[in-house]
């Protein structure tokens, strides 16, 4: 067993040097971390899982990396060694990402943007590599399915004054406040998901991210069936809950070019979302028009129109007392 | 003058600490000054907690037969009816709070705790009463101040009690009748029994000059509340509980009226005297939620007079 | 810039026109009279 643990860890070592990722964790996976004659301690078998599951994200693959990382968070919570649970979580986000869990992979981010600690162990971490988390953290939130827990999400996220300083924070209010994105905005955004390097912050968390080459949301380029890109899906999604604000009704015609979409598909996710109860309103198909509800009581919108009647009203005597009216 | 309140004045309090006037006599303290801040800070906390009540300590000092509440902070508890002491949870807090507020400068001592009675009024039960007695063995001097959010946002002004406990086994004089307030079926069982064991302080509220322009400022603002709030709206849930609990009331006096009425020429006139009473104190209950809805109702349609009647 | 502010204010009356609130304000109104009358 001693023997070809070391094989295979040199095997390992070898395959990871010439970037063939996948390789190197199978060889790694065949090292039998439970049964076995020696008893391996726990913040070994902990460092082998996290390194294999790293390996298997290295090519994408969260299906194995998954494998992993669930073994890996049996031995997590009793290890001491903070890098190894920093690892953890990492991947864990990443393999989040990946299955496109965006709202719990942005809660794993933004977990690990929060750290505290400059150094751990020997390794450092600096400002940079957090913002990068930081900024994962939003853009999977804003690419989550819109709903409510995303709401308290974004809520957050907007509330934390370090996201104003990302490049990603125009976008990020426009989503918090329920605002209309347009395409160039849109596509703004999209640049931002260009493949960025991970490399591009190995200066910081060497441990985690040096060896990780794709990058963070490459998938969320990734077409789905209806042939939008998670991205694409996402702003329609937004939009159309921005427009159920805004709009008593509106005609699919009009949505359509509001979304930038065909009426067709504009019906076809808006019925999606009322149906998942992301949305409240009706369709009427023989006039292909959409009604929108909105759940505040009646007598409760009147106070806010009331409100918003005053402010007006105010704003008007405050003008009138600087020009000396 | 408006500031000279806010002054600390350490060597004054340890005199008092030393004097300890109030062992002399269970009804030495009879007056409460709370601050426009800790008064806010209490009511906000109270109404943060919805139906649970909650629960924290109150900072200031003691002049002559009165306690100046300065400042209240929220304990890390959510003290309960049925909760002895929650207080307990949260000592280690409240030392860690009182040091470093120490070491921050502020020097005023705790001198009482707070907490909340959601909808049914301000008075102390029976663990409330055990809780201060406690407090009046081993931190005097202290006050129990008991704040009611639902009542305050139906009423539009803060339901707010402060009382002292009786030391055990003391009879207290005869208590000058205190303003009525209703107390919940579920809940006259406890508010009768301990009554007598405590007496409530006179509250009045000061504020400081920036208190004073803040407040101006936001006053500003207020009439825009005013015109944008429902009582009727926001306090649904309170006034469905005071209707049911007064339904409650009525039938219970209801059954004692019927059974009295077998022995009618039995019952003595002090009897029928005490019915009298109870049903008239469930009369004044049904009036009071009938003049609060009829107010909402008014406001309702001076805004749709205001608001809805004006057209293109 | 007055002028055009106090126009837009004007176009915000009345505050809000539509049958569900008509329903609901004539029903809070009937639940409150009918709790005085109770009371009564």
């Amino acid at each position: 067993e001693e023997q070809v643990l070391v094989i295979r860890e040199k095997l390992a070592e070898l395959y990871e040097s010439e970037q063939q990722w996948s390789k190197a964790a199978q060889m790694l996976s065949g090292i039998d971390l439970d049964a076995g004659i020696r008893m391996l301690d726990e913040t070994y078998k902990l460092s082998k899982c996290v390194q294999i599951a790293r390996l298997y994200l290295e090519d994408d693959d969260a299906v194995n990396a998954e494998v992993f990382i669930n073994k890996a968070s049996f031995l997590v919570s009793n290890s001491p060694h903070e890098v190894l649970s920093l690892q953890y979580k990492v991947c864990y986000a990443r393999i989040l990402d990946l299955k496109r869990k965006f709202l719990e992979a942005a809660l794993r981010y933004y977990d690990i943007s929060q750290i505290e600690k400059r150094q751990i162990e020997d390794e450092l971490i600096d400002e940079e590599a957090l913002e990068q988390a930081l900024s994962a953290a939003v853009t999977c939130t804003i690419l989550a399915a819109a709903g409510p827990q995303r709401s308290r999400v974004l809520a957050t996220l907007y509330k934390d004054e370090r996201c104003s300083k990302l490049k990603i924070y125009p976008i990020l209010q426009k989503v918090y406040l329920e605002r209309i994105l347009r395409k160039p905005e849109i596509d703004a955004f999209s640049e931002e998901l260009k493949p960025h390097q991970v490399t591009n912050i190995v200066l910081t968390f060497q441990i985690l991210f040096s060896r990780m080459k794709s990058n963070f949301i490459l998938q969320q380029k990734a077409l789905l069936p209806d042939n939008f890109t998670v991205l694409d899906r996402a702003m329609i999604e937004h939009n159309l809950l921005s427009a159920s604000k805004l709009y008593t009704n509106i005609s699919f015609e009009e949505l359509g070019t509001l979304l930038g979409i065909a009426p067709q598909k504009a019906e076809k996710i808006a019925s999606r979302m009322i149906c998942e109860d992301r949305m409240r309103g009706s369709i009427d198909q023989v006039e292909a028009v959409i009604h929108f509800e909105d759940v505040t009581e009646e007598l409760q919108q009147w106070d806010h129109q009331i409100v918003s009647l005053c402010q007006a009203l105010n704003d008007v005597l405050d003008g009138m007392a600087k020009k000396g009216l | 003058d408006l500031d000279s309140i806010y002054v600390y004045d350490e060597a004054a309090q340890s005199q008092v600490q030393q004097d300890r006037p109030w062992s002399q006599d269970p009804n030495y303290f009879k007056r409460v000054k709370v601050s426009a801040l800790a008064l806010l800070k209490m009511v906000v906390h109270a109404r943060s907690g919805g139906t649970i009540e909650v629960m924290g300590l109150m900072q200031g000092k003691i002049d002559g037969d009165a306690f100046i509440v300065m400042d209240a902070f929220a304990l890390p508890v959510e003290g309960t009816e049925t909760r002895v002491n929650a207080q307990a949870d949260a000592y280690e807090y409240m030392v860690e709070y009182s040091q470093t507020n120490k070491q921050a400068g502020r020097l005023e001592n705790v001198v009482g705790w707070y907490h909340s009675h959601p909808g049914y009024g301000c008075w102390l039960s029976g663990i409330d009463v055990s809780t201060q007695m406690l407090n009046q063995q081993y931190q005097e001097p202290f006050l129990a101040i008991v704040i009611d959010p639902t009542r305050t946002v139906s009423a539009g002004k803060v339901e707010i009690g402060a009382f002292r406990t009786y030391p055990e086994g003391h009879i207290p004089p005869d208590e000058p009748v205190s303003e009525y307030q209703t107390i919940p079926l579920n809940k006259i069982e406890d508010f009768g029994v301990h009554c007598k064991q405590y007496y409530a302080l006179d509250v009045t509220y000061f504020k400081s000059s920036l208190d004073c322009h803040l407040l101006d400022l936001l006053w500003n603002k207020y009439w825009v509340n005013t015109l944008s709030s429902s009582p009727l709206l926001a306090n649904r849930d309170y006034v469905a509980g005071q209707i049911s609990d007064l339904a409650e009331k009525l039938e219970q006096a209801e059954n004692q009226l019927s059974h009295s009425r077998m022995g009618s020429f039995l019952v003595a006139p002090q009897r029928k005297k005490e019915e009298e009473s109870q049903v008239a104190k469930i009369t004044r209950d049904s009036l009071k939620i009938t003049i609060e809805q009829v107010h909402g109702l008014m406001s309702q349609v001076i805004k749709d007079i205001l608001f809805n009647s004006v057209h293109q | 810039s007055l002028l055009r502010q106090v126009s837009s204010l004007l176009r915000r009356l009345p505050a809000i026109e539509s049958v569900k609130f008509q329903d609901d304000f004539l029903m809070e109104y009937n639940d409150t009279l009918l709790i005085t009358y109770l009371a009564m």
